[in-house]
């Protein structure tokens, strides 16, 4: 495609087709949009992050899809935000406010190495994709590897397992990279991390069954949320902390980054109902990036205008 | 390029905490199933990718111990082919 404006939004990509939408978008709007290169995974491809910005030291509002490679609705629904905030910008006057108040920093292909070999070699492939030593299987479950209650109930110590935590917290070269990015930053205030299938909204904690010190307040948030969500289409979905409403998981994503500080922590679950589940079809791509965005807008403006 | 032909998605619904038990106890590797959806409670579904080779030994397990199921997927690959042809339509586009 020559521009993002005749991109297909409609249909799946491979990475580096993801790559050069990123690199396009940032040529076309290089006064607001820029790409941050925050790592490297394992196999040495560039962690790219997108930066919304229109001034600087601002605080910043944080999105990721693809952390779990085949969850391929989330990579797809990821760029679709992309070109959605360039777009409404300027127009929206919620998103508009947002922007001149804060950064959004998007990171659209989080585990590209897994993403890949979705591509090449297995569809089904969930982990990273670093050897383990002493093992014939490959790959750290991303989402097991954080410092929060790592390498407890509710993840694996068996590399062989989909939900392996990895040797020690922050092993992944993709997660360590988020980790040094948000303390370097020092300055997140919301944190959305983007998965799918089971439509569902989750908050902190998984790894414990305390509540969370902002519980109510993270409920309230994504009843709002979900409301929005639901208007659009009528997709439904549940909402709670991760141990009340799935299970418990340990070394979570939001859950660290919860611990930092980082109040507004939300995982998403998108669709699917339970038709497609992984294998959701190219022509549900747009709508359930549409409906998402209704609910991360809904978070992004309860924390400009809840300042903390 | 790891192939999916005759793999099929399981939604199962479990009844109550003992056949959620039952469901945890599957030899996974042996069989070689997928965990879309974990078993965790009764209250949601779960759903499971069960190689083609693995198929009448789980239907056996389910039927034996009467947990309900519906087949979500009846061939992987057949999706999967979908999703490719749909890629490379638009790369030829």
């Amino acid at each position: 495609p020559r521009s993002t404006d005749d991109f297909v939004y409609t249909t799946y990509h491979d990475l580096d087709s993801i790559y050069s939408f990123i690199d396009m978008l940032v040529a076309e709007h290089s006064n607001l949009v820029s790409k941050i290169v925050i790592g490297q995974s394992y196999e040495s491809r560039p962690l790219n992050v997108l930066k919304f910005s229109t001034g600087a030291n601002r605080p910043g509002l944080w999105i990721d899809t693809g952390i779990h490679s085949r969850e391929w609705v989330t990579q797809a629904s990821g760029i679709w935000f992309a070109k959605k905030i360039v777009t409404d910008y300027g127009r929206d006057p919620v998103l508009t406010d947002i922007l001149n108040n804060y950064d959004i920093f998007l990171e659209i292909v989080t585990n590209p190495d897994g993403f890949a070999y979705t591509h090449s070699s297995d569809r089904m492939w969930r982990k990273t994709r670093k050897p383990n030593p002493g093992s014939s299987c490959v790959g750290v479950d991303p989402n097991r590897n954080w410092d929060a209650g790592f390498g407890g109930p509710g993840s694996s110590g068996n590399p062989c397992t989909e939900t392996y935590h990895g040797p020690s917290a922050h092993s992944e070269p993709e997660v360590k990279a988020i980790v040094d990015f948000v303390n370097s930053h020092g300055n997140l205030k919301a944190f959305v991390s983007i998965h799918s299938y089971s439509q569902m909204l989750l908050y902190p904690y998984g790894y414990k069954s305390t509540p969370s010190q902002d519980q109510a307040e993270l409920h309230e948030l994504s009843r709002k949320a979900i409301s929005e969500l639901q208007s659009l289409y009528n997709t439904s979905y549940r909402y709670g902390s991760i141990i009340t409403t799935i299970y418990q998981a340990s070394g979570g994503t939001i859950d660290w980054t919860y611990d930092q500080g980082i109040k507004y922590s939300y995982t998403f679950e998108l669709r699917d109902t339970g038709r497609y589940g992984f294998i959701l079809p190219a022509n549900q791509i747009v709508p359930t990036a549409e409906e998402t965005w209704l609910a991360l807008m809904a978070i992004m403006e309860h924390t400009k205008n809840n300042p903390y | 390029k790891v192939t999916f032909e005759g793999d099929q998605v399981l939604r199962i619904t479990a009844k109550n905490a003992e056949q959620i038990s039952l469901l945890k106890e599957l030899p996974e590797q042996t069989l070689g199933l997928d965990f879309w959806m974990e078993p965790v409670h009764e209250s949601l579904p779960v759903d499971v990718r069960v190689p083609f080779h693995s198929l009448q030994a789980v239907r056996a397990f389910l039927a034996y111990n009467q947990i309900q199921y519906n087949v979500m997927i009846e061939d992987v690959q057949d999706l999967l082919d979908d999703e490719e042809r749909e890629m490379v339509k638009f790369r030829t586009f």
